[in-house]
């Protein structure tokens, strides 16, 4: 009988091999190793089946299951890449390394894309930022009267709908994110950067011979 | 009415303000 505990890693449902994830994204096996020690206690939080549902997902950023929010939905759903209802290893790292600071700018313009347009029509529409806005507002208790948000939206869509047509396309949004950098702020996380010294524990669990630096 | 003033944020700057759009929760233990 072996003393060392087993973390039975090849039993968790849709845990990829770390070199492979490492191969196709910004991490070092060693990080991928790491942020799997993160993704054992996120998906373990509520019910133990190695998978991270919306009510682990949301008790891993707020602290708070019960917190209901259009923004954190639109994060889960885009994490969800297989549109399984839940969220996988392989998901889990793909998704994060679109928030590595040395992921390329394209996917990060992407992956907001996505984030705003929150029927997944292809475009960004007048009705889904102001509702955004709108969700902003009840979250943060901040008051802005209609006529403020119409303003506001009449600035943007001004700024960033060049052809006017009411909604904002890819393109549009690219060249909108370039001209105001400051909104892709939300796409970079630095403790990506540190995620082996944040879980150190991945050293007793890993399952390469030699840890990559 | 003025949806040229300088001083006015524009609507993505202001919807990133977001709590739940910022995921470093996940590190913070």
């Amino acid at each position: 009988m072996g003393c060392l505990q087993s973390t039975g890693r090849r039993h968790v449902p849709g845990h990829e091999d770390p070199i492979i994830l490492a191969s196709q994204t910004a991490f070092t096996v060693s990080e991928v190793e790491a942020l799997f020690e993160l993704y054992k206690s996120i998906s373990s939080s509520v019910i133990d089946d190695g998978l991270i549902s919306k009510e682990e997902f949301q008790l891993a950023l707020f602290k708070n299951r019960k917190k209901e929010n259009l923004f954190a939905n639109r994060v889960f759903d885009l994490f969800d890449v297989k549109r399984k209802g839940v969220i996988d290893f392989g998901d889990f790292v793909r998704s994060l390394n679109v928030f590595h600071p040395n992921a390329p700018q394209e996917d990060k313009i992407d992956f907001s894309f996505k984030l705003y347009d929150l029927d997944s029509t292809g475009y960004i529409e007048r009705q889904e930022v102001k509702q955004m806005l709108i969700a902003l507002l009840c979250e943060s208790e901040m008051k802005l009267a209609d006529e403020t948000v119409e303003m506001i939206l009449d600035k943007t869509f001004l700024e960033a709908d060049v052809d006017q047509d009411g909604k904002i396309d890819k393109s549009e949004w690219h060249n909108f994110v370039i001209k105001n950098p400051s909104l892709l702020k939300i796409m970079t996380l630095p403790y990506l950067r540190d995620i082996t010294t944040t879980f150190p524990s991945f050293v007793f669990n890993s399952e390469v011979d030699e840890i990559a630096t | 009415k003025s949806p040229d003033s300088p001083t006015l944020i524009n609507a993505f700057q202001l919807i990133g303000m977001s709590s739940c759009l910022d995921l470093s929760g996940f590190f913070e233990k």
